[in-house]
């Protein structure tokens, strides 16, 4: 169908929609004078073993934790900025011991990597990238891809790195014409690479050549989408897209995510399901994240909303608990645990 | 959703593409 005819997900009512889908397995109390921007979960290595570990980033403080016990977690390293405020945390698959962060203030000025000293354990942070660096995303098999610069001086990088962690290699991927927003690795298609612009096209990259396959326009109904994920199924593209500056419609009521599907061959899209925001929910998409089917969003209403991508509705809500909002949502890396943030810097763990 | 609007489809798109691209 034309996207204009696009499929709205059901809007189920508030009411009907049951928190208790969600159950509280633990709670990281990280009292902080700085406002909490980010939360991760990752595997760390420490004597040789590989744990899971939950990664929080407030504006001067990046801090790793470890299980204690299934309800219980110790901060065991911490990592201060005294000069530049972090943004965000940059998880790279199939690290064990190295995270890298985004530092700035609005845009990423830095892009850093926190590590420890095999020798005394002390932690360490190595300067990686600087510049107007417009967006930054962890690959598979250690690597890193950062744009920088605007359409007519743009540099699109790949970075890898050794097992030890270290900086090992850089490769240029060929840049489109258009300003590069956001990078989305593609499930199934091993080598292939996703990027959303600012005048609303997909572009595709091959990672292992560097080339630059096809740019797909797609609809302009909403302005400066997100690309979460991307699936490659049986010769088309299904992209999971947020957008953070739609506005309510009579039709559509509050889009939060969209799932398109693009002919990469033929440059063709089209929307196949719109996740709005249920019935008597007020706000719109703050923040979220996408794993396998599944999507979490913050809303301006300080409400979590969870949708499940394949029977294409909201399955929970998640109002503020003890009266402070929700500020940041993000899906474990090493379960299929959520993990919510507040500003002060509290992160509950759901399952 | 009718995948013939997306027009003819290649389960090789990707080798295809990096095929046809400028090096």
């Amino acid at each position: 169908r034309p996207t204009e005819q696009t499929e709205t997900a059901d809007l189920p009512a508030c009411d009907s929609l049951n928190p208790g889908n969600l159950q509280l397995v633990s709670e990281l109390k990280n009292p902080s004078s700085s406002c909490s921007v980010d939360v991760s979960a990752m595997w760390w290595e420490r004597a040789g073993t590989k744990e899971p570990c939950i990664i929080t980033a407030c504006e001067d403080v990046v801090s790793l934790w470890k299980p204690l016990n299934s309800l219980q977690w110790e901060k065991v390293h911490t990592w201060h900025f005294t000069e530049v405020p972090v943004l965000q945390i940059v998880p790279v698959p199939d690290v064990y011991n190295l995270i890298c962060v985004a530092l700035g203030s609005l845009e990423i000025r830095e892009i850093r990597a926190l590590l420890c000293s095999s020798g005394d354990e002390s932690e360490k942070q190595v300067l990686l990238k600087s510049g107007d660096i417009k967006a930054v995303l962890g690959l598979t098999k250690r690597r890193l891809v950062s744009s920088t610069g605007n359409f007519c001086n743009q540099q699109i990088q790949i970075m890898s790195f050794a097992e030890d962690g270290s900086s090992k290699d850089e490769q240029l991927l060929m840049p489109p014409d258009e300003t590069v927003l956001t990078f989305a690795e593609v499930q199934g298609t091993q080598e292939a690479l996703l990027g959303t612009t600012t005048v609303n096209s997909i572009v595709i990259w091959n990672l292992k050549t560097g080339q630059l396959l096809k740019k797909v326009h797609i609809d302009d109904s909403y302005q400066a989408s997100v690309c979460h994920r991307a699936y490659s199924e049986m010769g088309l593209l299904f992209v999971v897209l947020s957008y953070p500056c739609a506005k309510e419609s009579q039709a559509f009521g509050s889009p939060v995510f969209q799932l398109l599907v693009i002919n990469p061959k033929t440059a063709r899209s089209v929307g196949v399901l719109l996740c709005s925001l249920p019935q008597g929910e007020a706000g719109r998409f703050l923040e979220g994240d996408v794993k396998d089917h599944i999507a979490a969003a913050v809303l301006t209403s300080g409400t979590i909303a969870i949708w499940d991508l394949l029977l294409g509705h909201c399955t929970a809500l998640l109002p503020p608990v003890s009266d402070q909002s929700w500020s940041l949502v993000k899906w474990s890396g090493t379960d299929s645990h959520l993990l919510a943030g507040q500003k002060d810097g509290n992160i509950f763990i759901y399952r | 959703c009718s995948t013939a609007d997306l027009g003819p489809i290649s389960l090789n798109w990707f080798e295809e593409l990096s095929s046809e691209a400028p090096p």
